[in-house]
């Protein structure tokens, strides 16, 4: 599908991708953690997208198997949800991950 | 108003108890906790409500400053949200104000 085909590029054309909702404290702490390592992920408000937002919401299911939101990509490969990206981080994956992806 | 009254009877009437979303991880962080504390929460899932659920949440915000959930009552006192939830446990404050609350 045409939104199918839109998310494999977002997340093929952006080092860090999140999808997320705005008024989510989960979200929120997965943009934080990246403000503090001065990354600038592309941040996707499923919330504020109308009734997009929740046919993303579907599509992001069909492509990763995962549902909820934060939902994370980090040079193009599913990372996953707020708990996975912060074990990445506490085990020091996450910033080479993060290097890799954008070419440094 | 009736729905405010309703509010302040829930919270009179019953030692614990959580405005809750059913799909919010920070919700479920302070369900997870009361439940570990071998605690029953009255809990009040403002996303089944239809309607009624953002108009208790108004209600809430009026009642107490705070728009967002978790909303946490003990006692009939007015605690917080997740945060200011684990602060009290972490401080080892949150159990005897729930025994107190409870009449042990
Ligand atoms: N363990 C997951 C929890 C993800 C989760 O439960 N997310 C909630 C919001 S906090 C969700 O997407 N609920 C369904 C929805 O909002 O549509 C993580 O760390 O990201
Ligand atoms: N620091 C607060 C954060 C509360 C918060 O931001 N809650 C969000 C959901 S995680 C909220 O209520 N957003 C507005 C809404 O869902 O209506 C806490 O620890 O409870
Ligand atoms: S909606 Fe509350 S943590 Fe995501």
């Amino acid at each position: 599908s045409t939104l199918e085909e839109s998310v494999k590029s977002t997340v093929a054309e952006n080092p860090v991708v999140v999808y997320s909702k705005s008024w989510c404290s989960y979200s929120s702490e997965v943009k934080n953690l990246f403000k503090s390592l001065q990354v600038k992920p592309l941040v996707v408000e499923l919330d504020e997208l109308g009734p997009e937002g929740s046919q993303l919401q579907n599509v992001l299911e069909r492509l990763t198997g995962q549902y909820t939101v934060p939902n994370v990509f980090i040079g193009g490969k599913h990372i996953g949800g707020c708990s996975d990206t912060l074990q990445l981080y506490n085990r020091g994956e996450l910033e080479p991950m993060i290097a890799e992806a954008s070419g440094k």
